[in-house]
């Protein structure tokens, strides 16, 4: 792992006598390989190591007795800070109902997630409503509905083919007329570089309002997570992120690219395929968990 | 070598750029470049950029292999098992296949053997409808190899040329879940002979490093024969199925380029390579 081939690096090293700013980047080219390995964006890792190599060549490296534990310490500590703060809680709005909206590729965990919030907020006191405004994946709707009989969630659904911003306001109407606090909109999926459908979403959003915006993404994706959550949040703004399959062993460095790109928070994580499978987020655990 | 400008560090470093940025991976893209080294140090003096590029598209063909075509049995049922991690596209792409199968005249049965995952089999039978084949199903929550043996049984009864069997998305990680698939390989293995004839595993093309890990995991699984590379529609690149084809040898045998029917083509690895460079 990263913390002894940095151990060996400056082992190495350090048998020549004094260590010299041109080690230090010996030892941060192991940390660019890392994150690379961990499928953290080109770019990304270029700003990360840039960032990191100002402390890494400072005293608290160069005059250590463990340059190499040192320089773990720096990146990891620089690590979890762009990963955010603990922010895994929902926005609401002061005028009910809170309307989410669930956005992303297709496969990424969406619908599964909107069932998993919908459980979570029922289980904080919420009253929430799911709204299956995916009118195009088959049987999607279909899909959202077993869900929602699983958590006890109410579903508002049309048909297959129905236009899927009408179906997201009468969503969001049918909330406010039953007195629902929370309304939950599954989308369906759809690439960052499709203009109609990117369009489709900017609509929705315009008709619906919501206070969350949340970008699902897999998190075995890899250098095309910035493309992504950078477009999804140009067209759309987005208020935070949610990562998936975090229950396998994707080392996840998409988390990383997708913050540095967006600047929002990651809120929640999907770490299995039951409905109770969605945990808060925790930057710690997600830094040394790219970090391999 | 006057006109070495343009061999200098500086377009290494683009061309290991494009690379990574395409997921072909760290230890993948160093063996190109050194491969290009070597051949730039015995290229003729006065080559330039475009000459290495196209060495390079000769690297990156050299390693994705020869197209391999997709297995068929010369007499009765073919079976094909498509697996995969969760959302990469199996469900869809068996559809595609049934639908392309079904175009050349072939009878084709479709096998809802996801009797997990909520709406599974309604999204199996809406594409059988699409594509015009038979959808072998059972109830939710049944078994699996049970509905693999009535497909099989299905395709024998019916003279059928083709069985796919869509099965769960499942993390490579699940030790059960591997062992269900095992369980579903044997069960298709005891009813027609030879088969699998074909085991499909469904890598999305947006997906990084850990693709190499679900190959390896599912190959000594169920002992993939194919990839099927889906959402090339998208930015994405799919480099990494570089590193399958030289690590595991396992060919890229189809790519998915969007949610249709339609949007199903055998795998051009000399498309593939230029689309890494463009
Ligand atoms: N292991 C695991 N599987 C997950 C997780 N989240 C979702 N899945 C699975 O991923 C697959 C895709 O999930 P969906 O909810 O259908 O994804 P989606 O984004 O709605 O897909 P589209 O609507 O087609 O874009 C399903 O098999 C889910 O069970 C997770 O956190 N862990
Ligand atoms: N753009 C694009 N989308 C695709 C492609 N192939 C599949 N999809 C979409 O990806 C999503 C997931 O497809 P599924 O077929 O349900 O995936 P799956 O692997 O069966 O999912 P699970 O059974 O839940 O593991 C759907 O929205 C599909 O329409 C492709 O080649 N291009
Ligand atoms: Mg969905
Ligand atoms: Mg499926």
């Amino acid at each position: 792992n990263l913390t002894a081939r940095l151990q060996e690096t400056f082992r190495r090293l350090r048998g020549k006598g004094k260590l010299s700013e041109r080690d230090v980047d010996e030892a941060l080219r192991e940390v660019r390989i890392a994150l690379l390995e961990a499928d953290v964006n080109f770019k990304v890792v270029r700003d990360f190591i840039a960032r990191v190599r100002e402390r890494a060549c400072g005293q608290e490296v160069m005059a250590s007795l463990t340059p190499g534990q040192q320089v773990i310490k720096i990146v990891n500590s620089e690590l979890t800070e762009l990963m955010g703060g603990r922010e895994s809680k929902i926005q609401y709005s002061p005028k009910p109902p809170t309307v989410i909206m669930l956005v992303g590729l297709q496969g990424s965990g969406k619908t599964t997630t909107a069932a998993k919030l919908a459980n979570l907020l029922k289980r904080q006191g919420k009253h929430p409503l799911l709204v299956a405004s995916d009118t195009r994946r088959p049987a999607a709707i279909r899909q959202l509905q077993v869900l929602g009989e699983k958590v006890g969630v109410d579903v508002v659904a049309t048909r297959e083919g129905d236009d899927a911003v009408r179906v997201a306001k009468q969503g969001v109407a049918r909330a406010a007329a039953i007195g629902r606090d929370v309304v939950i909109i599954d989308t369906a999926g759809r690439l960052h570089i499709d203009d109609e459908l990117m369009d489709e979403l900017a609509r929705m959003k315009g008709e619906v309002n919501p206070s969350e915006v949340l970008l699902v993404v897999d998190a075995m994706t890899g250098q095309d997570a910035v493309n992504v959550a950078g477009t999804f949040n140009e067209r759309l703004g987005l208020s935070g992120i949610i990562l998936t399959k975090l229950d396998g062993d994707a080392r996840g460095g998409a988390a990383l690219s997708a913050r540095a790109v967006t600047g929002r928070p990651i809120k929640f994580v999907g770490v299995g395929e039951k409905v109770e499978s969605l945990e808060p987020f925790h930057p710690d655990r997600m830094a040394s968990r790219i970090l391999g | 070598l006057g006109r070495k400008v343009a061999l200098d560090d500086e377009f290494f470093e683009e061309l290991e750029a494009i690379l990574l940025q395409a997921d072909v991976g760290v230890k993948a893209t160093a063996r190109l470049l050194r491969g290009l080294e070597a051949r730039a140090a015995g290229a003729r003096p006065g080559g330039g950029a475009n000459d290495l590029i196209n060495h390079l598209k000769e690297e990156v063909l050299e390693m994705l292999g020869p197209r391999e075509p997709l297995r068929k049995t010369p007499s009765g049922a073919t079976v094909i098992m498509v697996v995969g991690v969760n959302g990469t596209g199996k469900t869809t792409t068996v559809g595609k296949l049934g639908y392309r199968f079904r175009r050349e005249g072939s009878k084709v049965i479709l096998g809802a053997s996801d009797t997990f995952r909520a709406a599974a089999i309604e999204q199996l039978e809406i594409w059988g409808e699409r594509a015009g084949a038979d959808v072998i199903r059972h109830e939710e929550g049944g078994d699996p190899g049970a509905v693999a043996y009535d497909a099989c049984q299905a395709a024998k009864a019916r003279r059928a040329d083709y069985v796919i069997l869509d099965t769960a998305g499942r993390l490579h990680t699940r030790v059960n879940l591997m062992e269900e698939l095992k369980k579903v390989r044997r069960v298709v293995e005891r009813e027609i002979p030879g088969a699998p004839h074909e085991v499909l595993l469904v890598l999305d093309a947006t997906s990084g490093q850990n693709a190499i890990a679900q190959a390896r995991t599912f190959k000594d699984a169920v002992e993939v024969t194919g990839i099927a590379l889906t959402k090339l529609d998208g930015t994405a690149k799919g480099g990494v199925v570089l590193a399958i084809r030289e690590e595991l040898g396992i060919p890229v045998k189809l790519v998915g380029i969007g949610e249709g029917l339609e949007d199903l083509r055998d795998f051009d690895p000399v498309e593939f390579a230029e689309a890494l460079f463009a």
